[in-house]
């Protein structure tokens, strides 16, 4: 327990210097492959090149994720663990450094590949999004409910494919609200750009300060 | 380091039993929804009724897994971990209590979904087989390298997709051996059963006993 406040105690650091700084902080979780760097690949893609946007992507292993996203023009950094399964808010502070802060308007945080640990970790965002594939099965929210339930968003991705897996969208929506009734919920294909207008509406309207 | 040894003692206790009995134990890794059971549940209606399989589940929830192995006709139990993102050797030694032991011929035990942390705890299995699927990308093997270096085998799974996915399952081969040059390679679809002939050929290659 002692090291998790020590991480409430960075994350609410890194909140508070957010708030200030008016920078929308999106903290990204899925199971590996599930599509979070080619949701940010095309939601960078789609950016006037002015806006000012950065990227943290955290891998245990290789900086192929950063080298990625590096293609749209935007500031974009490589936290590599070394081997532990989730960034940590001090991981994230560290990756921080030296960014103009005070300059940016939104900071997107890729999170290591695994529905189970990243979740127990506060990184100062303001919203988190769970990407979850059609590939994946419609029982995922139910078997990985802290995920579920301490996300904002889920992403349900690679509509593409529905016509090809034995996929019930009804059925995975339902879960996903038995778990946490408040979620919100966009369908979307990275690959076609199928529900893309949806996402970025939601992500437009996490700018919008509260009260 | 205290923990993992207590790990390796009880692995070693499991491990010795195993062989006592001429049980064949197999770990299946992979990141959630990549067919783990989907695999198990194929292979199981491939055996004879009077098989001597069984099979332990691991998950952080539900027994939606258990239930689904169970329809086989074979013993069939599931772990709930609560919240640990891996099985460890003392959740398996108390998940076996009860089970005759000396009349087993195959355990399986599929582990939590997760690329990260599973292969650190060794389960005193004989094999380990990790499951990878042409939807997750072909980069997974690089991106978490201990888990397939200390596989013995990569089931790449839903190649029925193919077709459908930007998937160059020759890289996917490359890049596991680049991790692992000693890795064994099957290509299957648990939806057609396409490639199974040589996952039961590998199988049935583990039960030979060696030297
Ligand atoms: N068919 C289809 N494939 C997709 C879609 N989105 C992503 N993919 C593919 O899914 C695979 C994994 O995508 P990534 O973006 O690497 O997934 P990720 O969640 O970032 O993976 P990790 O960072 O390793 O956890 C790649 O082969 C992508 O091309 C989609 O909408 N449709
Ligand atoms: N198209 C296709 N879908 C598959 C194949 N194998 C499994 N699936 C689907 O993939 C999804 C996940 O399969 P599971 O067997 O639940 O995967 P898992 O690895 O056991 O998942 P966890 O135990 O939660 O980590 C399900 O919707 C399956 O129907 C395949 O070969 N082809
Ligand atoms: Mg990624
Ligand atoms: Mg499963
Ligand atoms: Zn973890
Ligand atoms: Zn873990």
């Amino acid at each position: 327990r002692k090291v998790l406040s020590e991480n409430d105690r960075i994350a609410a650091e890194l909140r508070a210097i957010y708030e200030r700084n008016g920078t929308l902080c999106v903290n990204f979780i899925s199971a590996p492959g599930s599509g979070k760097t080619a949701l940010l690949e095309r939601t960078l893609a789609g950016f006037d090149a002015g806006r000012r946007v950065a990227v943290l992507t955290g891998d245990i292993q290789t900086d192929n994720d950063a080298r990625r996203l590096a293609r749209y023009g935007f500031p974009v950094r490589q936290i590599s663990t070394g081997g532990t399964c989730h960034l940590d808010a001090r991981m994230v502070q560290r990756g921080l450094e030296g960014w103009p802060l005070e300059s940016l308007d939104i900071l997107f945080v890729e999170n290591v590949g695994n529905l189970v640990c990243p979740t127990s970790y506060d990184l100062g965002e303001k919203a988190r999004v769970v990407v979850l594939s059609v590939t994946e099965g419609e029982d995922k929210p139910l078997k990985y409910p802290a995920t579920f339930y301490r996300a904002d968003l889920m992403v349900l991705n690679k509509i593409d494919l529905l016509p090809y897996v034995p996929f019930d969208a009804g059925l995975a929506h339902d879960n996903a609200r038995r778990v946490n009734p408040q979620i919100e919920i966009v369908n979307v294909s990275c690959t076609t750009g199928e529900g893309f207008d949806a996402w970025y509406r939601w992500l437009e309207a996490q700018r919008v300060p509260v009260g």
